[in-house]
């Protein structure tokens, strides 16, 4: 399974792309402040992170597009994920996945599968199916790299007791 | 229970061994279980970079750090494979030439798996088959996706 | 007693604003107290980098926090002058292009006290007026002292 | 007052060495491991820090010279800070003031002030004249800027409360 491509609609510093995501080694470049770390926000928000602050937010309405400098802010975020299930790595799952959420003012998330309304708990089940869980190892965001230094002698155990 | 961890620890901890001294030119690293009490206790990591004795990876310096921890990271990867990885800045405390090992590291990974990287360093940039890059103007950030070649200019 | 804290708070405001508008092309920055409890409250640091919104320090990139903390460093030092500065790889979160510039805050202070920076960043390097080389070989560091003319070849 | 050279003998990763500290912008550069941040400790070690652990050691010991590859472990480390007084910024003081610390596999220190014995208050006494404390905002070591940067409020307003 892999990711195909990502759209953002108002999430955070952009207001609407679909960035095609292809195989292999892809690199994110650009200045400091330019919206590098929130593309990788949006994809742990859409695979169901259930805590803002660990998105960079106080409030899940933070991440809603505040218009920037010259327009009106919007009135919800929306991130859609499009996984390639060529494979079938997830039989009970067509061959393309869309995964969507979007987050509201007051908070509220919706989310939606293939385009039909679904609970946050059925996306964390298919997903798991394929090894991808909102917070795995694989994802190491900003900074983290200093607590995966300074992890202690029980925290590396507790994460092989997890494997196996 | 105890056969599952110990095979899972074993598995591991020879994929440690290999990736480490493949990032560091030849150097050797352990993961050790506690002695006295392997089967509840914490895991140890000892490394010795080339030309240097072994050492616990509490009195190493920042990079040699880095090096270490990306190395049981992608240990515990080959063993448990994910469909993709996203690393955001990963390299801030490395200098060039382990920056230039890193990317090797996953270079060679990305034929198994997407691999989605932030990184602020050419060294890193350069060994990526695709590039995007992102600006902001107004606020409103924008992507524009480069092909390796233009680069290369 | 208010009275003190209120001069040195207005002038390392006052400094701040400078230092982060040299910093950013441009861009403003305010350090705020606490409106209902100036005397005992804490002290708020918001910013507004060219062509953005103004936005509290929290909700900033890295390496856009990492202007503003060394605004108000910087901001401090120019207040109470200290002889020398010691910057362990204080660049870590920034782009080439903010490096630059502080470099160019660095080079400038050093007109008035030593400063001592480590760094792994070239743009930082060069900007130096002389440069120590520090390697290691069998666990034992050596120095080479470098004069910038020699690194310019 | 400024820094003229620093002599280190037997620390961490160090041997013999003496470096000449000039005047403005010096750049200390170097592959990772190779003892940069071993300097700076060098110098907050010789100016009375009193925690090991912000020495990045677990026991005052571990700041002794182990050997390396190939020679014995020494039995003590020695720093020597050589400052340039000759604006008598510190009155009481000659022109050329040399401070000294060493400390012993049982982690005791010796304070030595122009070559004879003195304590660690009576340095940190003369320092502070010259406005020099072993922890103040003049110093960043590595890693300390996630630190800065994470300051709270009510932090920030300390620094300014102790200035004032
Ligand atoms: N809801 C929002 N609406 C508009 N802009 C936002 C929103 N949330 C965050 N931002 C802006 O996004 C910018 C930060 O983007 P991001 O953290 O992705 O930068 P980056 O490219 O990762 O930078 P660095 O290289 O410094 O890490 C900030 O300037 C912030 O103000
Ligand atoms: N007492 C000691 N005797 C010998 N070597 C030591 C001693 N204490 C620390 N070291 C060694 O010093 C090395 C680290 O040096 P240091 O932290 O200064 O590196 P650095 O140049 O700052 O690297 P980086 O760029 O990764 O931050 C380590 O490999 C460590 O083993
Ligand atoms: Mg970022
Ligand atoms: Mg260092």
């Amino acid at each position: 399974i892999k990711i195909s491509r990502l759209s953002l609609r108002n999430f955070k510093s952009f207001k609407r792309i679909s960035i095609p995501i292809p195989d292999g080694f892809t690199a994110i470049v650009g200045p400091n402040g330019s919206g590098k770390s929130n593309i990788i926000d949006a994809i742990c928000f859409v695979l169901g992170r259930s805590s803002a602050k660990s998105l960079r937010a106080e409030r899940f309405s933070d991440l809603i597009f505040n218009g920037g400098k010259k327009g009106k802010p919007a009135d919800k975020a929306e991130v859609t994920l499009y996984l390639d299930n060529s494979g079938m790595e997830i039989p009970s799952q067509p061959k393309e996945i869309k995964i969507y959420r979007s987050v509201d003012a007051s908070g509220n998330s919706i989310y939606k599968l293939n385009g039909k309304r679904t609970t946050r708990s059925e996306i964390l089940e298919i997903l798991s199916a394929a090894k991808i869980q909102p917070d795995g190892h694989n994802i190491i965001l900003q900074g983290d790299i200093t607590r995966i230094i300074e992890m202690s002698p029980l925290e590396r155990r507790a994460i092989i007791d997890e494997i196996a | 229970k105890k056969d599952i961890f110990m095979e899972t620890f074993e598995n591991i901890a020879m994929n440690f061994r290999r990736i480490f001294s493949q990032l560091s030119d030849g150097g050797s690293a352990d993961l050790l279980l506690d002695e006295d009490n392997p089967l509840e206790g914490g895991l140890m990591i000892k490394a010795k970079p080339v030309g240097k004795n072994p050492q616990y990876i509490e009195l190493m310096s920042g990079g040699e750090k880095t090096i270490t921890a990306l190395s049981f990271i992608f240990a515990i990867q080959r063993y448990q494979p994910a469909p993709f990885y996203i690393l955001d800045e990963i390299d801030m405390f490395l200098d060039d030439d382990n920056i230039r090992k890193v990317s090797e590291l996953i270079k060679n990974s990305s034929k198994e798996a997407q691999f989605i990287v932030v990184s602020l360093r050419e060294h890193l940039m350069t060994s990526a088959s695709q590039l995007f890059g992102v600006s902001i103007e107004e606020g409103v950030s924008k992507i524009v996706g480069v092909e390796l070649e233009e680069v290369a200019d």
